[in-house]
Protein backbone atom coordinates (compact mmCIF):
# COMPACT_ATOMS: atom_id res chain seq x y z
CA UNK A 1 0.00 0.00 0.00
CA UNK A 2 1.03 3.65 -0.33
CA UNK A 3 3.07 5.27 2.97
CA UNK A 4 3.54 8.85 3.76
CA UNK A 5 6.91 10.05 3.22
CA UNK A 6 8.52 12.45 5.10
CA UNK A 7 10.32 15.99 3.65
CA UNK A 8 13.48 14.77 4.65
CA UNK A 9 13.58 12.29 2.31
CA UNK A 10 13.83 15.27 -0.53
CA UNK A 11 15.08 18.32 1.01
CA UNK A 12 17.89 18.63 3.14
CA UNK A 13 18.70 20.16 6.70
CA UNK A 14 20.44 23.22 7.13
CA UNK B 1 16.44 47.32 16.10
CA UNK B 2 13.87 46.48 14.01
CA UNK B 3 10.59 48.73 13.52
CA UNK B 4 7.86 46.88 10.05
CA UNK B 5 4.97 49.03 9.15
CA UNK B 6 2.36 47.39 7.18
CA UNK B 7 -0.76 49.58 5.96
CA UNK B 8 -2.34 46.30 5.02
CA UNK B 9 -2.29 45.24 8.34
CA UNK B 10 -5.12 42.98 7.32
CA UNK B 11 -2.15 40.96 5.22
CA UNK B 12 -0.54 39.74 8.50
CA UNK B 13 -3.81 39.07 9.80
CA UNK B 14 -4.53 36.43 6.87
CA UNK B 15 -1.24 34.91 6.53
CA UNK B 16 -1.28 34.13 10.41
CA UNK B 17 -5.07 32.13 9.59
CA UNK B 18 -3.16 30.51 6.92
CA UNK B 19 -0.27 29.00 8.69
CA UNK B 20 -1.48 28.54 12.35
CA UNK B 21 -3.50 25.11 12.07
CA UNK B 22 -0.33 23.94 10.50
CA UNK B 23 2.23 24.97 12.60
CA UNK B 24 2.68 25.48 16.19
CA UNK B 25 5.92 27.06 16.36
CA UNK B 26 7.53 28.92 14.37
CA UNK B 27 11.00 31.19 13.58
CA UNK B 28 10.08 34.52 11.99
CA UNK B 29 13.25 35.87 10.15
CA UNK B 30 13.95 39.43 9.39
CA UNK B 31 16.58 40.83 7.00
CA UNK B 32 16.81 43.36 4.47
CA UNK B 33 15.24 41.14 2.15
CA UNK B 34 11.89 40.99 4.19
CA UNK B 35 10.27 39.24 7.16
CA UNK B 36 9.92 34.95 6.30
CA UNK B 37 9.18 32.07 7.58
CA UNK B 38 10.29 28.18 7.08
CA UNK B 39 8.58 25.71 9.16
CA UNK B 40 7.19 22.12 8.71
CA UNK B 41 4.69 20.90 10.76
CA UNK B 42 4.68 18.21 13.51
CA UNK B 43 4.88 15.49 11.40
CA UNK B 44 7.36 16.81 8.89
CA UNK B 45 5.21 16.16 6.16
CA UNK B 46 4.11 19.55 5.07
CA UNK B 47 6.18 22.68 5.36
CA UNK B 48 5.30 26.12 4.95
CA UNK B 49 7.65 28.86 3.54
CA UNK B 50 6.41 32.57 3.59
CA UNK B 51 8.31 35.72 2.39
CA UNK B 52 6.68 39.38 2.61
CA UNK B 53 9.49 41.31 1.26
CA UNK B 54 10.67 45.05 2.56
CA UNK B 55 9.78 46.45 -0.41
CA UNK B 56 6.19 45.95 0.38
CA UNK B 57 5.99 47.47 4.08
CA UNK B 58 5.76 51.29 4.56
CA UNK B 59 8.54 51.58 6.59
CA UNK B 60 11.14 48.89 6.82
CA UNK B 61 14.13 49.18 9.38
CA UNK B 62 16.14 45.63 10.16
CA UNK B 63 19.54 46.69 11.48
CA UNK B 64 20.31 43.35 11.60
CA UNK B 65 19.78 39.94 10.88
CA UNK B 66 16.93 38.78 13.88
CA UNK B 67 15.04 35.62 14.05
CA UNK B 68 12.07 35.79 16.00
CA UNK B 69 10.40 32.78 17.73
CA UNK B 70 6.69 32.71 18.83
CA UNK B 71 3.88 30.73 19.15
CA UNK B 72 1.35 31.15 16.18
CA UNK B 73 -1.65 30.28 17.77
CA UNK B 74 -0.69 33.41 20.58
CA UNK B 75 0.23 35.72 17.57
CA UNK B 76 -3.04 34.45 16.09
CA UNK B 77 -5.00 35.82 19.21
CA UNK B 78 -2.93 39.20 19.16
CA UNK B 79 -3.61 39.88 15.32
CA UNK B 80 -7.13 39.03 16.28
CA UNK B 81 -7.18 42.50 18.02
CA UNK B 82 -5.75 44.20 14.80
CA UNK B 83 -9.05 45.54 13.13
CA UNK B 84 -8.81 44.62 9.24
CA UNK B 85 -8.35 48.39 7.97
CA UNK B 86 -5.72 48.89 11.01
CA UNK B 87 -2.01 50.05 10.22
CA UNK B 88 0.35 47.12 11.92
CA UNK B 89 3.52 48.02 13.30
CA UNK B 90 6.25 45.28 14.58
CA UNK B 91 8.87 45.75 17.01
CA UNK B 92 11.82 44.30 18.89
CA UNK B 93 15.18 45.37 20.37
CA UNK B 94 18.06 43.54 18.66
CA UNK B 95 18.58 40.56 21.53
CA UNK B 96 15.51 41.91 23.51
CA UNK B 97 13.14 39.03 24.34
CA UNK B 98 9.94 40.41 23.42
CA UNK B 99 8.14 41.54 20.22
CA UNK B 100 5.42 44.04 20.29
CA UNK B 101 2.69 44.58 17.77
CA UNK B 102 1.10 48.16 17.33
CA UNK B 103 -2.19 48.44 15.89
CA UNK B 104 -3.47 52.29 14.73
CA UNK B 105 -7.28 52.50 13.46
CA UNK B 106 -7.66 54.26 10.12
CA UNK B 107 -9.01 57.65 11.70
CA UNK B 108 -5.71 57.29 14.40
CA UNK B 109 -7.55 57.77 17.04
CA UNK B 110 -7.06 54.67 18.57
CA UNK B 111 -3.63 53.04 18.98
CA UNK B 112 -3.04 49.40 20.63
CA UNK B 113 0.11 47.98 21.22
CA UNK B 114 0.74 44.38 22.72
CA UNK B 115 4.04 42.69 23.67
CA UNK B 116 4.98 39.28 23.61
CA UNK B 117 7.80 37.43 25.29
CA UNK B 118 9.79 35.44 22.67
CA UNK B 119 10.71 31.61 22.20
CA UNK B 120 13.94 30.16 21.62
CA UNK B 121 13.08 27.73 19.13
CA UNK B 122 15.39 24.61 17.74
CA UNK B 123 13.99 24.54 14.06
CA UNK B 124 15.33 22.34 11.58
CA UNK B 125 15.55 24.71 8.39
CA UNK B 126 15.41 23.04 5.08
CA UNK B 127 17.31 23.34 2.09
CA UNK B 128 15.02 23.50 -0.99
CA UNK B 129 17.11 22.49 -4.15
CA UNK B 130 15.76 24.06 -7.01
CA UNK B 131 13.50 21.61 -9.45
CA UNK B 132 12.06 20.96 -13.00
CA UNK B 133 8.62 20.72 -12.16
CA UNK B 134 6.55 17.98 -14.59
CA UNK B 135 3.44 20.28 -14.38
CA UNK B 136 2.51 23.52 -13.49
CA UNK B 137 -1.06 24.19 -12.61
CA UNK B 138 -2.60 27.78 -12.06
CA UNK B 139 -6.16 27.72 -10.83
CA UNK B 140 -8.91 29.71 -9.15
CA UNK B 141 -7.90 29.70 -5.10
CA UNK B 142 -11.19 29.11 -4.32
CA UNK B 143 -12.21 26.73 -6.71
CA UNK B 144 -8.56 24.45 -5.90
CA UNK B 145 -10.38 24.59 -2.31
CA UNK B 146 -13.63 23.67 -3.26
CA UNK B 147 -12.59 20.53 -4.60
CA UNK B 148 -10.16 19.58 -1.75
CA UNK B 149 -13.25 20.17 0.61
CA UNK B 150 -15.52 18.15 -1.56
CA UNK B 151 -13.22 15.29 -2.01
CA UNK B 152 -12.54 15.14 1.60
CA UNK B 153 -16.06 14.40 2.03
CA UNK B 154 -15.52 10.79 0.28
CA UNK B 155 -11.91 9.98 1.27
CA UNK B 156 -8.98 10.90 2.86
CA UNK B 157 -6.29 11.02 0.48
CA UNK B 158 -6.06 12.43 -3.52
CA UNK B 159 -4.41 11.12 -6.27
CA UNK B 160 -3.41 14.67 -8.77
CA UNK B 161 -2.78 13.85 -11.95
CA UNK B 162 -1.51 16.46 -14.83
CA UNK B 163 -2.62 15.04 -18.93
CA UNK B 164 -3.15 17.06 -22.00
CA UNK B 165 -6.46 16.85 -20.88
CA UNK B 166 -6.48 19.05 -17.77
CA UNK B 167 -5.80 18.70 -13.98
CA UNK B 168 -7.55 15.45 -12.58
CA UNK B 169 -8.32 15.07 -8.78
CA UNK B 170 -9.23 11.41 -7.74
CA UNK B 171 -10.77 9.84 -4.13
CA UNK B 172 -11.92 6.90 -3.29
CA UNK B 173 -13.59 6.12 -0.08
CA UNK B 174 -16.23 3.29 1.27
CA UNK B 175 -19.29 5.23 -0.16
CA UNK B 176 -17.57 4.92 -3.74
CA UNK B 177 -15.60 7.05 -5.65
CA UNK B 178 -14.71 10.56 -7.48
CA UNK B 179 -13.08 12.48 -10.33
CA UNK B 180 -13.13 16.18 -10.86
CA UNK B 181 -11.04 17.42 -14.46
CA UNK B 182 -10.41 21.19 -14.63
CA UNK B 183 -9.64 21.26 -18.48
CA UNK B 184 -7.36 24.22 -19.35
CA UNK B 185 -9.32 27.11 -19.88
CA UNK B 186 -8.11 30.54 -20.79
CA UNK B 187 -11.30 32.27 -22.22
CA UNK B 188 -12.56 33.74 -18.95
CA UNK B 189 -13.64 37.29 -18.53
CA UNK B 190 -10.47 37.76 -15.89
CA UNK B 191 -7.33 36.22 -16.13
CA UNK B 192 -7.52 35.18 -12.06
CA UNK B 193 -10.21 33.03 -13.69
CA UNK B 194 -8.32 31.19 -15.82
CA UNK B 195 -7.42 27.62 -15.28
CA UNK B 196 -3.72 27.29 -17.07
CA UNK B 197 -1.70 24.28 -17.89
CA UNK B 198 1.93 23.91 -18.04
CA UNK B 199 3.00 20.61 -18.77
CA UNK B 200 6.31 19.40 -19.42
CA UNK B 201 5.55 15.60 -18.90
CA UNK B 202 2.18 13.41 -17.81
CA UNK B 203 2.25 13.48 -13.59
CA UNK B 204 0.21 11.64 -10.86
CA UNK B 205 1.06 11.50 -7.22
CA UNK B 206 -1.12 10.80 -4.27
CA UNK B 207 -1.57 13.18 -0.97
CA UNK B 208 -2.83 13.40 1.94
CA UNK B 209 -6.13 15.73 1.87
CA UNK B 210 -6.03 17.29 5.10
CA UNK B 211 -3.22 18.95 4.63
CA UNK B 212 -3.94 20.02 1.20
CA UNK B 213 -7.36 21.84 2.88
CA UNK B 214 -4.64 22.80 5.48
CA UNK B 215 -3.38 24.74 3.08
CA UNK B 216 -6.42 26.14 1.71
CA UNK B 217 -6.96 28.44 4.59
CA UNK B 218 -4.67 31.00 2.32
CA UNK B 219 -7.45 30.97 -0.30
CA UNK B 220 -8.43 34.92 1.27
CA UNK B 221 -4.57 36.02 0.15
CA UNK B 222 -4.71 35.23 -3.34
CA UNK B 223 -7.50 34.80 -5.70
CA UNK B 224 -5.30 31.80 -7.90
CA UNK B 225 -3.07 28.84 -6.60
CA UNK B 226 -0.33 27.78 -8.35
CA UNK B 227 0.52 23.99 -8.05
CA UNK B 228 3.56 22.57 -9.30
CA UNK B 229 4.20 19.00 -9.15
CA UNK B 230 6.84 16.69 -9.90
CA UNK B 231 7.13 12.59 -9.42
CA UNK B 232 9.09 11.90 -6.60
CA UNK B 233 8.91 15.57 -5.43
CA UNK B 234 6.76 17.14 -2.62
CA UNK B 235 3.28 19.40 -4.14
CA UNK B 236 4.23 23.30 -3.85
CA UNK B 237 0.67 25.15 -3.97
CA UNK B 238 2.07 28.81 -3.84
CA UNK B 239 -0.32 31.94 -3.16
CA UNK B 240 0.89 34.95 -4.14
CA UNK B 241 0.61 38.10 -1.82
CA UNK B 242 0.12 40.97 -3.99
CA UNK B 243 2.76 43.29 -4.14
CA UNK B 244 4.61 41.70 -0.93
CA UNK B 245 5.64 37.78 -1.97
CA UNK B 246 4.43 34.61 -1.46
CA UNK B 247 3.06 31.70 0.93
CA UNK B 248 4.28 28.56 -0.53
CA UNK B 249 3.35 25.08 1.03
CA UNK B 250 5.06 21.86 0.67
CA UNK B 251 3.85 18.52 0.69
CA UNK B 252 5.29 14.99 0.50
CA UNK B 253 3.96 12.37 -1.55
CA UNK B 254 2.05 9.17 -0.46
CA UNK B 255 3.86 6.27 -1.95
CA UNK B 256 4.10 2.81 -2.59
CA UNK B 257 5.94 0.59 -0.22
Amino acid sequence: GLHQVRLFRFFFVL
Amino acid sequence: MLELRLVQGSLLKKVLEAMKDLVTDANFDCSATGFSLQAMDSSHVALVALLLRSEGFEHYRCDRNITMGMNLNNVSKLLKCAGNDDIITIKADDGGDTVTFMFENPKQDKISDFEMKLMDLDSEHLGIPDAEYHAIVRMPSLEFSRICKDLSSIGDTVVISVTKEGIKFSTRGDIGNANIVCRQNTTVDKPEEATVIQMNEAVSLTFALRYLNSFTKATSLSETVTISLSSELPLVAEYKIADMGYIKFYLAPKIED
